[in-house]
C-alpha cells in the first residue's frame, strides 16, 4: 500500500491512498484503502491515510477516527494518531501518516517498520523505515 | 503554519535482517525522491489534492512498492487494484477498486470524485469508466513481477493470505518476512487444512509468518 497527506499553502488537506491488497487475496476482496473513512479520510482539520492489515483498520475507522478525535475531542493531531493507532487498533497492525490544517505531520505505526517521509515548510525533513531511523530530524 | 507533506509505501513486520542494504538504499532512495517531488510541488503553489495524486502517482509507478505496477496477486494470480482520494477542503470523495488495467488507479480515483456523482466505483463499472475517460490503461501482464509471482506461489503453497505491506524488498527473495492476515488464531504449524482452504472453499488466513 501506497498513500500520501498533504496541507497546501492555503490550509486546505487531502489524502491519498492506494494498493494491490493482499497476497493471496480472494477474487473480489475490498480492503481499507478505497473505504473513505478507514483508508483515507480528509476534512478541514487534517488528512490521513492508512496501511496495514485492512479488515483491522476497516473495523477500527482509522482514518476518520483521528479526525473525530481532533474535531470532536480537540486532541492535537499527533495525540489523536497515537490514540488510534496505539489504542485503537490492535498492536502489529498496521500505522498512518497525517497532517493537520496548520501543518503538523504524524507517521504512526505500531507495526516493526513503515516506509515513510515527511517535509514541512520549515525544513523539517524526515525519512525512515523502523522507529529508530530518523536521517535528518528527530521523529514528528 | 505552512505546507507539510508526508508519504508512506507500506507497514509491517519488517525487520531490519529482512531487508538488504541494497533494497533498503533503493527504497529510501525512491521515497527522497518522491518527497522531492511533492515539496516542489507544494512549494509552487500546487493544492493539496494535485500534489497528493501526483505523489500516489509516482508510488504506483514505482515497481517497489504494492500498488500500480507491483501490485500484489490474488489467489488466482490476478491484479486487482484499488485507490481513494479525498479533499479535505470540500469534502468529496472518489474511490476505485478491482481494476486490473488501469496504470494509474489513484488518477480514476480523482475522476469518480469529479466526473461522477458517485462516490465509489468497481470492477466492471470502473474499468468501463476508465474507457470513457480515455485513462492509461495496460495489459494486466504490465502490474505483474516476478517477485509477485513467485510469492504468490508461496503463499499458495503454504495455504496464506498474506499481509504486503509494502515493497519488494521485503520478498522472500530478499529474505524477508511476510505479515499474515490473522483472523482464525491458528499458527501456520498447527493449520489444520493442509490445502490452505476451509471447508467452504476460502483460504485460511493463519496467525504466523508466511516463512
Amino acid at each position: 500500500t501506497v498513500g500520501c497527506v498533504a496541507v497546501d499553502i492555503n490550509g486546505h488537506c487531502a489524502a491519498a491512498t492506494s494498493t494491490g491488497g493482499l497476497v493471496n487475496k480472494m477474487v473480489g476482496r475490498i480492503g481499507d484503502t478505497p473505504l473513505i473513512g478507514a483508508g483515507t479520510y480528509a476534512n478541514e482539520f487534517c488528512a490521513v491515510s492508512t496501511t496495514g492489515k485492512g479488515e483491522e483498520i476497516i473495523r477500527c475507522l482509522c482514518a476518520k477516527e483521528v479526525a473525530s478525535l481532533m474535531e470532536y475531542k480537540y486532541l492535537p493531531l499527533k495525540e489523536a494518531t497515537d490514540t488510534v493507532i496505539w489504542k485503537k487498533l490492535g498492536e502489529g497492525n498496521g500505522g498512518l501518516i497525517a497532517v493537520s490544517s496548520t501543518g503538523e505531520v504524524a507517521m504512526t505505526f505500531n507495526t516493526l517498520g513503515m516506509f515513510r517521509a515527511c517535509a514541512t515548510e520549515d525544513g523539517h525533513r524526515q525519512i525512515g523505515i523502523w522507529k529508530d531511523a530518523c536521517y535528518d530530524d528527530d521523529c514528528p | 503554519m505552512g505546507w507539510a507533506l508526508a508519504l508512506h509505501g507500506g507497514a509491517g513486520r519488517i525487520s531490519k535482517s529482512s531487508i538488504s542494504p541494497a533494497a533498503r538504499e533503493a527504497s529510501e532512495t525512491v521515497l527522497q525522491e518522491f518527497l522531492d517531488a511533492g515539496c516542489a510541488a507544494l512549494s509552487e503553489g500546487k493544492s493539496a489534492l494535485d500534489v497528493v495524486e501526483l505523489v500516489v502517482r509516482l508510488l504506483e509507478n514505482c515497481p517497489l512498492f504494492n500498488a500500480g505496477v507491483g501490485a500484489v496477486l490474488t489467489q488466482r494470480g490476478t491484479v486487482e487494484m484499488e485507490a481513494s482520494i479525498m479533499d479535505g477542503a470540500t469534502r468529496k470523495s472518489g474511490a476505485v477498486s478491482g481494476v486490473s488495467t488501469v496504470v494509474n488507479p489513484i488518477s480514476l480515483a480523482r475522476l469518480v470524485m469529479e466526473k461522477t456523482p458517485h462516490v465509489y466505483l468497481a470492477f466492471e463499472g470502473a474499468e468501463a469508466f476508465a474507457k470513457d475517460q480515455g485513462v492509461e490503461t495496460r495489459d494486466e501482464s504490465y502490474f505483474i513481477t516476478p517477485g509477485n509471482k513467485e510469492r504468490l506461489a508461496k503463499a499458495l503453497e503454504a495455504g496464506l493470505v498474506l499481509l504486503d505491506h509494502s515493497v519488494s524488498t521485503d520478498g522472500p527473495e530478499h529474505g524477508g518476512s511476510r505479515e499474515v492476515l490473522q483472523a482464525d488464531g491458528h499458527s501456520g504449524r498447527d493449520y489444520p487444512y493442509a490445502n490452505g482452504h476451509a471447508a467452504n472453499g476460502h483460504p485460511i488466513a493463519a496467525g504466523a509468518e508466511f516463512e
